[in-house]
């Protein structure tokens, strides 16, 4: 489903380069649950961000479902970001002036449905992360963990195949973090595809295999 | 140190009153070490803010020093902002055109140092939250974990008696975190009072005494 072969990433500051991720060759299959873990700076969000089609690796090949990801255009790299692919960001990336109801609906937008729908669909997602009664809060009304969910929802509510979540529990507590987990699991048992960075290791055990990244490149691969 | 009586906030939203904490009644000594928990909404942050000179309560009082905040004005409220007081906000807050270093030598302005000092103090900070090779990084040119310590290094270069820190590891493998408590343990070593929010136990039990909030009030405060 998901191969990457020598997948780099270079940033250029101060006149240097700065190798963020170096021949990363990964495979992952349909229907696996897979811990991306490594210490901070290791290049985990800057993968993430080139596993979800939201960036574009420096050199390197990256194949989605047999696609060549660098090959594929508008409309139809939007509709993969958009209903393949589900993305938590580390930092959320609500919209500010949009209530959580309305930035979970929107990316309902690429699957046809009509206005009713996609509030009604919004509305389950919120409730299933425990946030039936902030509905109509700006992400600056809602605390650090309401967000985080907010990004969740949004992240699920076009039942995506792939979901990539980079670090979802890092603002929840612990039960909030198992429920979060257990639609996870929800959507692993559907025969979907889960990414997900962790640093925490009760979260990385829940999946199936664990990928360390260390300075960039792969340290570990291990089924868990 | 920090004293509050029947200390309210409360939030007006779809007309309806929102009492984000009720009536809360909290004293911390100097040189105490205290962690604050509690389920995502239950009101940390709220108090954290509202601790931190950040924000006013809508009813009861806040003595600081034996001063009521709320009859403090600038100059002597920015002083004690910046100077006797270090805030970790848990959205980090740092400033997006200015790089690390000029992130964490801005809290010096207050001290009446020089430019260089500034640079050098601010370096030093950096270079102990494990920052050293990333000063000149702007916040987008940094991962989320390092952005986490760079806010960390700004709450700590003024060397404040109070250090507030709204979740600092959420973003930071088990290494780097532990690295954080390790300073934030020196600055209590030294004398200074410690007020952590955290979700992780681990976290939690490093403090002398954790207050539990649920529902914007305290469930229990406990001697660790
Ligand atoms: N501006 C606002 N308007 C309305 N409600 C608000 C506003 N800001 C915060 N709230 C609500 O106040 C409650 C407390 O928020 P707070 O940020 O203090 O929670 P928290 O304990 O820090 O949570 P977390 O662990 O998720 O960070 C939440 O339920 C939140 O939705
Ligand atoms: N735009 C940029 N310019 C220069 N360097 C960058 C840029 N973006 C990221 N980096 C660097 O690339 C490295 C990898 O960043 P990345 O965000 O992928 O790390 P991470 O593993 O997600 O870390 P964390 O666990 O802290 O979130 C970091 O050392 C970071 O400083
Ligand atoms: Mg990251
Ligand atoms: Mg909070």
């Amino acid at each position: 489903l998901i191969v990457t072969e020598n997948l780099c990433k270079t940033y250029l500051i101060g006149g240097q380069q700065l190798m963020a991720i170096k021949n990363i060759n990964l495979a992952i299959s349909a229907n696996e649950y897979v811990a991306l873990t490594g210490p901070s700076g290791s290049g985990k969000s800057t993968l993430m961000n080139l596993l979800g089609a939201l960036d574009s690796p420096s050199s390197g090949t990256y194949w989605l479902n047999g696609k060549d990801v660098s090959s594929l255009q508008d409309p139809e790299l939007a509709a993969v970001r958009n209903k393949q692919i589900g993305f938590v960001f580390q930092t959320f990336n609500l919209i500010p002036r949009f209530t959580a109801l309305e930035n979970v609906a929107l990316p309902l937008l690429y699957a046809n449905m009509g206005p009713e729908d996609r509030i009604r669909m919004a509305t389950e997602k919120l409730c299933e992360v425990g946030l039936s009664k902030r509905l109509h809060h700006k992400p600056n009304e809602l605390s650090g963990g309401q967000r985080q969910r907010v990004a969740i929802a949004r992240a699920l509510v076009n039942n995506p195949t792939i979901l990539l979540a980079d670090e979802p529990t890092g603002n929840l507590d612990s039960k909030t973090s198992d429920d979060i987990m257990d639609l996870f699991e929800n959507l692993h048992h559907a025969g979907n595809t889960i990414v997900v960075v962790t640093h925490e290791a009760d979260i990385a055990q829940r999946a199936l295999r664990v990928v360390r990244l260390t300075d960039g490149q792969i340290e570990s691969d291990i089924i868990n």
